[in-house]
């Protein structure tokens, strides 16, 4: 529930000077998330999936990762959308490992890593934050996950 | 350069002592209608003239990347309960990288248009352009930043604004004698492909026992995943089974009671 405490802090005027934000006196507060802008989304990718296969072909580094305990856009729903790209395995499945800790499985597919966050929700750096930033930094260097 | 020093912050409100900069403000990305995007970088705590460049994006669409990426998952700060202050996230990336945080598109947290039609009409086409638009423009502002490494990460509906404003940039370093280095992308719980999403989706409710076994029959049977707008009767089954068979979790966490 901390997104409360967004709601409150980025309305404070002091803040909002200091981030000089808002600057032209919006006619709304702040807000986590715009109800209007969502309601009234006017065009949308039925698939992005063609633009993956466009920037793997640029060779653009993609890693792809889901948390395993979120069920708005599950770790099933992200397999099923990766499995229609039909990639080669490099590395094949195996857990990772962070602390002693299995975080996660991952698999290494031609140009593409894709990694489970063991229970992480919907926001996983908020749910795993240690795993996500052990996660993040194998993505900046390139690196498989560790396997110990 | 004077814009980029307007745009220092020297210390925000209840924020406690740090060594690395941070900066945020505005970048107009259609000066005729008056748009302008948000941003608020926070540079790498250690020497970030050698660490790369990481744009973050929230979804929704709708969500900003204040509220969320910066606030409670990657950025270096969270707000305390009484939102009196802030205290320092650990496990922050900006560790390891520059972090620009984007409130995209314009309608989102304190990114505006003077146009007020803009947030009735905007999509994925036009969030994609305004960002690379803004990204330009921001690049002008920090050029001790044009040729650094440059990552594009998000979750959720940003599965979407990621990869596109990839083949933007993409795009842009064709035709452009000073391209983006663009490196690559990562994204988390991303809305990727109507109809695999909708069908993992439905199958994660299933296997993970949040419905029953006739729900589940009747969603596979009765919806048409590849549609963007489902039929009222499918509908209704998707209502009956996050209202009547999930119980009272976190959709987003669901071993958690949801936020009341």
């Amino acid at each position: 529930c901390t997104e409360k405490y967004a709601e409150i802090y980025y309305n404070r005027p002091d803040v909002q000077k200091e981030l000089h934000a808002n600057v032209t006196n919006i006619p709304y507060k702040w807000t986590a998330c715009s109800e209007v802008l969502n309601r009234n989304w006017n065009d949308s990718d039925v698939s992005v999936l063609p633009i993956y296969r466009e920037m793997l072909a640029s060779g653009l580094r993609i890693w792809v990762f889901s948390g395993d305990v979120d069920s708005v856009v599950p770790v099933t729903a992200t397999r099923f959308s990766l499995a229609n790209l039909k990639l080669e395995t490099k590395i094949p499945w195996y857990p990772w490992y962070v602390k002693k800790q299995v975080g996660g499985w991952t698999e290494v597919y031609e140009g593409l890593t894709f990694a489970t966050v063991r229970g992480a929700g919907h926001e996983v750096p908020l749910f795993k934050p240690r795993a996500a930033l052990q996660l993040f930094k194998s993505f900046l260097k390139g690196d498989p996950l560790p396997r110990s | 350069n004077e814009e980029e020093e307007a745009d220092r912050i020297s210390s925000l409100p209840g924020q406690p002592k740090v060594s690395f900069q941070q900066f945020s403000g505005y970048v107009t990305v259609n000066k005729a209608v008056g748009r302008a995007l948000f941003y608020w970088l926070t540079e790498a705590v250690h020497d970030p003239l050698s660490k790369p460049l990481v744009v973050w994006l929230n979804g929704g669409p709708g969500c900003s990347s204040v509220a969320y990426g910066a606030s409670e998952e990657i950025g270096p700060f969270r707000i305390n309960k009484t939102a009196s202050g802030l205290y320092l996230n650990k496990f922050s990336w900006n560790s390891v990288a520059n972090l620009l945080f984007l409130e995209t598109p314009a309608g989102v947290g304190f990114s505006y248009s003077n146009r007020s039609s803009d947030v009735l009409d905007t999509g994925d086409v036009r969030t994609a352009m305004d960002s690379l638009e803004f990204l330009l423009g921001w690049m002008n502002r920090f050029p001790r930043f044009k040729h650094r490494e440059v990552y594009l990460t998000g979750e959720s509906y940003a599965g979407h604004y990621v990869p596109q404003l990839a083949r933007e940039i993409t795009k842009y370093n064709k035709r452009s004698k000073h391209p983006i280095n663009l490196k690559g992308f990562m994204v988390g719980n991303a809305v990727t492909d109507n109809y695999y999403d909708n069908l993992g989706t439905v199958t994660y409710w299933w296997s993970h026992a949040m419905i029953s076994d006739k729900t589940y029959q009747q969603l596979v049977n009765t919806c048409d995943f590849r549609r963007q707008k489902e039929s009222d009767e499918c509908e209704s089954l998707y209502s009956y089974a996050m209202d009547q068979e999930f119980g009272n979790i976190d959709q987003y966490n669901i071993y958690s009671p949801p936020c009341n």
